[in-house]
């Protein structure tokens, strides 16, 4: 474990607390992306297979039962919730996101560290979790305004795979035989998506303005 | 034991 990882796993966790807290506190999920989380629980659900089998530590169990937990949780309230169910923005939610399950499958099976099942899942969660935020990000597009809490959420989600980048820099110069090249190259992709949202973000930061994305 | 190709991330 090295600073840079422990930063993104609390990034990470920061995002999905302003979502949870975005959702029960204003009892709405306007401006979220159904689909976009509907993936996180694919990737999710593909990445940990090895939750009751690999036991690393308890650090990574336990975060491992948070991010599925929450994924579902907030997947469920968004689907089931009387209330939040009625905010949710099918409109404008229109990313045909089964492509992005679809084609993340089929590259998971050309590039992959091993043929084993539990190795294409992962290599498949780590395709998926990089264009896993295009919904979300078309859906603000479309939305025009984002609210605060929105835009923090997104700013968080991106900022945690960045970490993650200066995480892998530092393992490959500290660790001799450390190679997880599917997983870097598809961060720096993920990452590579965030940079107009970060962008604009930063404008409306320095402006102290509303976030606004050009449609 | 390290699982296969150091799954030690999340």
């Amino acid at each position: 474990m090295n600073i840079f990882r422990f930063a993104g796993d609390m990034t990470h966790l920061i995002s999905i607390v302003v979502l949870l807290l975005k959702i029960y506190a204003t009892k709405s999920c306007s401006g979220i992306s159904l689909k976009t989380q509907e993936l996180y629980v694919i990737v999710f659900l593909a990445r940990y297979l090895d939750l009751f089998t690999d036991f690393i530590s308890v650090y990574n169990t336990v975060m491992k039962l948070v991010f599925i937990g929450s994924s579902l949780a907030i997947v469920w309230c968004m689907r089931m919730h009387r209330a939040v169910k009625r905010t949710y923005d099918k409109e404008l939610d229109t990313f045909r996101h089964y492509f992005l399950v679809l084609g993340s499958f089929v590259l998971a099976l050309l590039l992959h560290e091993k043929f084993t099942f539990q190795e294409i899942f992962w290599a498949f969660s780590i395709y998926l979790e990089a264009v896993a935020i295009l919904p979300q990000l078309v859906m603000l597009q479309r939305s025009g305004n984002v609210d605060n809490l929105t835009g923090q959420y997104v700013f968080f989600l991106g900022a945690y795979r960045a970490f993650y980048i200066l995480n892998w820099i530092y393992r490959f110069f500290t660790e001799p035989h450390f190679s997880r090249w599917i997983a870097c190259l598809s961060g720096l992709v993920q990452t590579a998506f965030y940079a107009d949202f970060f962008y604009y973000y930063f404008i409306s930061w320095k402006n102290n303005a509303k976030l606004q994305l050009p449609a | 034991t390290t699982p296969p190709s150091a799954k030690d991330e999340l």
